[in-house]
């Protein structure tokens, strides 16, 4: 089972076009194993970027030296998906005599 | 299904035992049909909301196409059990189901859904191999022959937009294309995505506008006004091209260009900070409120025969 711990997701706005072509360009550095759940579209629409812990800082990096805006949307996946994961089951617990 | 927990994410076989518990509870109303099967072997069920006629001009749905998007194929089994509850109930769906049949497919990539349940939460694509890659699976939604191959998809086995070998190379989307040129009577298409909250209708693959662009805008303003008016979720609308991206070898480009012409492309909720990982307690709220704009394309499209 694929696991996600440390993967951080990035929420990225940009300023103007320069810097979402900026973000764009992440599209293409394939060793950052980068997952766009939410790709570039406008200035206006954030980009969500999910980012595996082992490229994390170089993708800070990249952003701020470009002074590139963004937050932390989910600080580490893995949580999240314990979190759903023990909701999933507490629900079933909860309907496995109702059925 | 009146014990079913709507409001939880639910395994493929619970999805599967809910379709089949629904059709033995309405069997003058619902039928199974499947379609085909996916790559690793399971069933592709649309389940058929019909009350009699042959090949009545017809609604088709699905969710689920991109496998993670969980929030798409828990409001898609939440669609099934309205339309249930709602006909004999609600003059407008009544109405509807007594002259169209609508289809719901609800776990449109059913492997790559079972693969988000048992290994990777992240899956998006398909599961089926790609020769000459250790990547595996093609975007869905990205392999229909509508531009295919065009800018807007990936020839990178590895990448999450990879169009496929060839048009329809994936059997989840040859059993859709199959089954709407053999029915020959759909008359509207809806596509279930998410995150972004978005409406959009063709074209992804191109800017040339849609020949109904003006008709597809006005109804699709008309939907997210009403999608709006329940829990204030804000939605953006127009082409896909013009609204987020260049797309090729898109769903319902595809449905278009076979003449159907009310075709969309809705992106659900997430309006916080979850995207995928949507809470489970969001799920009932998005579907009600995406059924508000669901029944505002379906009633348009009922009202105005083609």
């Amino acid at each position: 089972k694929e696991t996600f711990e440390g993967h951080q997701v990035l929420r990225i706005v940009a300023k103007d076009d320069v810097q979402l072509s900026l973000i764009k360009d992440l599209e293409d550095m394939i060793e950052f194993e980068l997952d766009f759940w939410r790709g570039v579209t406008d200035v206006a629409t954030p980009v969500d970027i999910r980012v595996p812990m082992h490229s994390l800082q170089s993708v800070k990096i990249y952003l701020e030296t470009q002074d590139v805006e963004y937050s932390i949307m989910i600080e580490d996946l893995q949580v999240l998906l314990d979190e759903e994961q023990e909701e999933m089951e507490s629900a079933a617990r909860v309907a496995e005599p109702r059925n | 299904t009146d014990s079913f927990d709507f409001s939880r994410y639910h395994s493929i076989s619970e999805i599967y035992s809910f379709q089949d518990m629904l059709v033995a509870e309405n069997p003058n109303l619902v039928s199974k049909v499947v379609i085909g099967q996916s790559y690793e072997g399971r069933p592709l069920n649309v389940l058929k909301f019909s009350t009699g006629g042959t090949n009545r001009p017809a609604i088709w749905i699905d969710t689920g196409i991109h496998s993670r998007e969980w929030v798409t194929q828990a409001s898609g089994t939440w669609f099934a059990k309205k339309i249930v509850t709602d006909y004999g109930r609600d003059p407008a769906v009544t109405a509807i189901l007594n002259k169209m049949d609508i289809f719901l497919e609800i776990v449109t990539n059913p492997d790559g859904y079972f693969y988000t349940h048992t290994s990777n939460r992240m899956w998006r694509k398909t599961r089926k191999p790609n020769s000459g890659s250790s990547c595996v699976g093609v975007d869905p939604n990205r392999n229909w022959d509508a531009g295919f191959g065009g800018p807007g998809a990936s020839s990178n086995p590895c990448s999450e937009t990879y169009r496929g070998p060839r048009a329809h190379s994936e059997s989840e989307v040859k059993s859709i294309v199959d089954f709407v040129k053999s029915h020959g009577n759909f008359k509207a298409f809806i596509s279930i995505h998410s995150y972004s909250q978005m409406l959009l209708y063709p074209y992804g693959y191109t800017t040339t506008p849609a020949k109904d662009q003006a008709e597809l805008h006005n109804l699709a303003q008309r939907a997210i006004t009403d999608l709006a008016s329940l829990y204030g979720t804000r939605y953006r609308f127009g082409s896909i091209i013009n609204t987020i991206y260049q797309a090729s070898g898109g769903t319902i480009d595809w449905t278009y260009n076979q003449g159907i012409k009310y075709s969309y492309t809705f992106e659900l909720r997430d309006t916080g900070r979850y995207g995928f990982i949507l809470p489970a307690n969001q799920i009932i709220p998005t579907a009600e409120e995406t059924w508000l704009a669901l029944m505002d394309i379906m009633d348009h499209t009922f009202k105005n025969p083609y």
